[in-house]
């Protein structure tokens, strides 16, 4: 039907196994250290008739150079309630409530969480590190705590508060890209190539 | 239903299994 989203067309044509290889093969293969990926899909928001980008899919690699023990920036009344809210979403998903020490109550990382809530997230046009990128058409890369932190968009100082230097939205056919390392990762042609190769769903 | 709760939940299940994967190997 011509009243539904263009994102829509991806939904149909390319399933989200599929999204999911494509964003596991871009962090996976990269010579650089990203933290995660993120398919920001773009879609007709029913009432207001704009455009807007909500979660598609993402994949969560986590870092690679992380000690077993890192001592999280998150306090104990954080880190308590990261590890209930991801108890009860585990409890949702698996329709059973998680055994006593399961994998579930391990720490949940900064990273972790800031990939978890961005599920929850989405953008009008223009707005946001990812409505910017669709708006203009253009990549947008913020590399350095002092970049994301001096950012104007939320996104970006948010993920500067849970150990990111660098964040990157890249558009693509029907969203946004988006690469995100607790590494300083430096503008490259070669990640924009990529990200367009892959995600380019017309071909 | 909305393919975006659908995209949530099926990417919240794989989020959850591959940190399973992750913690018992490390």
């Amino acid at each position: 039907p011509t009243s539904s989203s263009a994102s829509t067309s991806i939904v149909n044509d390319f399933n989200q196994d599929t999204l999911q290889q494509r964003l596991q093969g871009l962090i996976d293969t990269a010579r650089e250290s990203w933290t995660y990926a993120i398919f920001w899909q773009s879609s007709i928001d029913d009432y207001s008739g704009h455009s807007v980008l909500g979660w598609g899919d993402g994949y969560y690699k986590g870092e690679v150079n992380k000690p077993k023990t890192t001592q999280s920036a998150a306090s104990l009344a954080e880190q308590q309630y990261r590890k209930r809210v991801l108890r009860e979403l585990n409890s949702m998903i698996s329709g059973t409530p998680a055994p006593e020490n399961d994998a579930v109550d391990e720490e949940v990382t900064d990273t972790e969480w800031f990939f978890l809530i961005s599920m929850t997230q989405s953008f009008a046009n223009g707005n946001g590190l990812p409505g910017q990128a669709a708006f203009n058409n253009q990549p947008v890369w913020l590399a350095g705590s002092d970049r994301l932190l001096a950012s104007h968009c939320e996104r970006a100082r948010q993920g500067q508060g849970f150990g990111l230097q660098t964040i990157v939205c890249i558009p693509s056919a029907d969203g946004v890209i988006e690469l995100g390392s607790t590494e300083l990762i430096l503008q490259n042609s070669d990640v924009m190539k990529k990200v367009r190769v892959s995600f380019d769903f017309n071909n | 239903q909305s393919a975006v709760p659908q995209a949530r939940k099926a990417s919240l299940a794989r989020f959850l299994e591959k940190r399973k994967e992750r913690v018992m190997s490390s």
